[in-house]
């Protein structure tokens, strides 16, 4: 208690926790956090911290969320929708259909959605990839759409589950956010699969268009600018802590 | 011989047995008995210290405060009490080795938010709701 650096009454002995009591202590500690335990991040520090989308994108809501932290304070429409957990994900594998140059050509995006915690609630679900202006002349609006995959087929395309649509303007530039909650059903069903997504664009008069030519960017594209899904979860119910 | 005036016995009356002059919220704050009245203290709880930097985003620690303090005089305009605890007070004053007093607990309690990597390096934005004692008081 007291003051920022607490010194014991003079007399009184300093208190010196050894390894395995602090041990102890953060343990207790990230249980009163709800956290699973202290995870150790597989890319070093370093490298972890380079500016990457998702964290920058993550460290915006951080302030959003400390300014809603007062329950009676924060304006409404700040408000992250009640959510009370938010989880970006990044360790996607993204794969081509354009080559051969038949159509449609689109952009494959698959997600490991195994560290999706037990008794969360999606209350929504936002893909988010970056849009630089199109290096060709492409006719002004273009249309880019969103699909689940719900089943893989061997002889023939998968089926799938049509998420969302947007339009926007060859020479747009800035990140496109397209809406994916209608997918997280499927995704508390089958935890343990992962979330694969197909993105499509087209011209105006239906022409299949390669996203890389629309000024999409995907894996190759520099940290900042690499696409990312963004969950928010309402916790269904508040994680009561087991009487010790 | 005339027969002494009986004394007469003094009145039992739930007079309250000390000078009970209440600490005003423009004196000390420390009460009649010389120890702080129940108020809201600072507490920082330090990620640095527990050495989580190395996967905690932000913040670097919070500031959690704690309640510490008598509720020996419930009626202290600086204090809020409830009237139970302010019922349990007096009753304490009159039985004190039956009733403990009221004690001093947080009475309102706000969020804080944590955002961290997982082991996957996915990044994690957390809301944990009555992190932070916002107010104090007697129940």
């Amino acid at each position: 208690g007291g003051g920022p650096d607490p010194r014991p009454p003079p007399g009184c002995p300093s208190l010196r926790l050894g390894a395995r009591e602090r041990r102890d202590m953060q343990r207790e500690i990230l249980a009163v956090f709800g956290l699973p335990g202290r995870p150790r991040p597989r890319a070093p520090p370093a490298a972890a911290r380079l500016p990457a989308s998702a964290p920058l994108f993550m460290l915006d809501l951080y302030h959003a969320m400390a300014g809603d932290d007062d329950e009676d304070g924060g304006s409404p429409e700040r408000r992250l929708g009640r959510a009370d957990l938010v989880m970006s994900f990044v360790n996607m594998v993204e794969r081509d259909h354009t080559l051969g140059h038949q159509e449609p050509c689109w952009k494959e995006f698959r997600f490991d959605l195994t560290q999706i915690p037990a008794g969360e609630r999606v209350t929504a679900a936002e893909f988010r990839i970056y849009k630089a202006p199109s290096t060709r002349p492409l006719n002004r609006t273009l249309r880019v759409s969103m699909f689940e995959v719900v089943q893989e087929r061997s002889n023939r395309e998968s089926d799938l589950f049509f998420l969302d649509l947007q339009t926007l303007r060859a020479g747009d530039e800035g990140w496109l956010v397209l809406d994916v909650t209608a997918a997280s059903d499927r995704w508390l069903l089958s935890r343990n699969k992962d979330l694969g997504l197909h993105l499509y664009v087209e011209t105006e008069d239906g022409h299949s268009v390669d996203p890389d030519l629309a000024g999409l960017l995907g894996q190759r594209a520099p940290r900042s600018r690499q696409p990312f899904l963004v969950t928010f979860f309402r916790a269904s119910a508040s994680p009561v802590r087991a009487p010790r | 011989a005339v027969r002494p005036l009986k004394r007469r016995q003094p009145k039992r009356t739930n007079e309250l047995p000390h000078p009970n002059r209440l600490p005003g919220i423009f004196d000390d704050i420390h009460g009649a008995s010389g120890r702080q009245v129940c108020r809201r203290h600072e507490l920082y709880v330090s990620f640095q210290d527990l050495g989580w930097l190395d996967w905690v985003i932000a913040p670097q620690g919070y500031s959690a405060y704690y309640c510490e303090g008598e509720c020996s005089f419930p009626l202290d305009s600086c204090m809020n009490a409830t009237n139970h605890a302010i019922l349990q007070s007096l009753v304490h004053l009159m039985k004190p080795d039956l009733v403990p007093k009221a004690c001093c607990a947080p009475t309102k309690l706000s969020a804080t938010s944590v955002l961290y990597y997982d082991s996957s390096n996915n990044v994690i934005l957390r809301k944990h709701r009555n992190m932070v004692v916002k107010a104090c008081g007697c129940h």
